[in-house]
């Protein structure tokens, strides 16, 4: 159980980083959440660059479920 | 080690990043 709600979470949170409905997330989407998270910008794109595994400059939901996945599963442990 | 510093940053970072998410979405987290 929650694996589906891990999915679930993980798809609500690529729409909101993904605004505009593209179907990947960019350095600038990211950079966005920075008027919504108390992040920095700094912090956002170390984010972004964690997610990118591949390093091509877009987030696809892939990706950003692996490392999503990845956070759940430690908080849980 | 600064390689070692930043593998850990990004982890604390990502957490920190997800948590937000979480609690922006529900109220608390």
């Amino acid at each position: 159980p929650g694996q589906l709600d891990m999915l679930k979470k993980a798809q609500e949170f690529f729409q909101t980083c993904d605004t505009e409905g593209k179907g990947f997330i960019t350095k600038k989407d990211m950079q966005r959440l920075h008027n919504e998270l108390p992040l920095s910008l700094e912090d956002l794109e170390d984010v972004f660059d964690t997610l990118d595994a591949d390093g091509n400059g877009f987030l696809t939901p892939e990706e950003f479920n692996n490392g999503f996945s990845h956070f759940f599963f430690s908080q849980n442990n | 080690d600064p390689n070692m510093k930043a593998g850990a940053t990004s982890e604390g970072v990502l957490a920190n990043f997800f948590n937000s998410l979480l609690s922006k979405k529900t109220g608390s987290p």
